[in-house]
């Protein structure tokens, strides 16, 4: 998945 | 104990189907606020949030906060056995094994009662931070099924444009390139037809339209979907329900 973001690193962990 | 009885088991229906090929094993967070979903997509591209409000069911009763680990395929299967307008209740105890669900139709001469096992799903909840979107689009969701359905031939990835002219689908691929644009209109008659486009800042950013043509499986819960984009954060696709919500995010492209 080139270029392709993770929805990790936008949302933070609880 | 919960007890949660839904006019209409097609509601549910609608819900699972919309979600269940981006995500498999879910937490169905029962609180006060109602049912509850949060979950991310196995390669963590797309978060999908839903909640099913307790207003929407008549009557919603939980004693305490459970959370109902359920496997969405065997989820399916069984709600394959209710008529979309059946009422459909929901129960569960305490600390629960199983869930149960009971459909009646509306003349109440038929009760079907079945049991789902229940699993042990230990799920991180990620906190989405509170977004003022330089853009907000609303459109008819079969209009946006569509472009995506259509750009999905030419490539893997659309170029999302908004602007105060209107809101621009590009995309580019080996057998060529394509577009759509959507100019802001207002249909008096049919409201759920209307293009409407909130801008504060001109907005562009890619995203894979393999995510945005599965979200479009929720096109079924509502006539109108919104498009909420900011620049490097990722979009949010939201279908609103009488009651309730579900909304996926989507991270964008990076890099091109």
């Amino acid at each position: 998945n080139p270029g392709q973001g993770s929805i990790n690193s936008y949302f933070f962990k609880k | 104990m919960l007890e949660a009885r839904l006019e209409q088991a097609g509601v549910l229906k609608k819900v699972v189907d919309a979600i269940r090929d981006l995500v498999q094993d879910i937490n169905f967070d029962c609180n006060d606020s109602g049912i509850a979903l949060q979950a991310m997509d196995n390669s963590h591209v797309a978060l999908v949030s839903m909640l099913l409000k307790s207003e929407g069911f008549s009557p919603y009763r939980l004693d305490r906060n459970i959370a109902l680990g359920i496997n969405l395929t065997s989820l399916t299967k069984v709600l394959r056995c209710a008529q979309n307008e059946d009422i459909l209740t929901l129960k569960a105890e305490d600390t629960p094994d199983t869930l149960s669900l009971i459909f009646e139709n509306a003349e109440n001469d038929r009760i079907s009662e079945y049991e789902l096992k229940l699993m042990d799903i230990d799920q991180e909840h990620l906190g989405i931070p509170e977004t003022e979107y330089a853009a907000a689009i609303s459109m008819p969701s079969a209009e946006f099924q569509r472009i995506c359905r259509d750009l999905i031939q030419l490539s893997d990835s659309v170029t999302i444009e908004a602007s105060k002219e209107g809101v621009k689908f590009s995309c580019s691929g080996d057998i060529g390139s394509g577009s759509v644009t959507l100019r802001q209109q207002n249909n008096v008659d049919k409201p759920d037809l209307s293009t409407k486009i909130e801008l504060t800042e001109p907005v562009t950013l890619t995203f894979s339209l393999k995510y945005l043509v599965n979200f479009c499986k929720a096109s079924a819960l509502s006539s109108v979907v919104t498009l909420s984009l900011s620049n490097e954060v990722p979009l949010l696709v939201e279908y609103a329900m009488g009651s309730g919500f579900v909304r996926f995010y989507l991270a964008p492209k990076i890099g091109e």
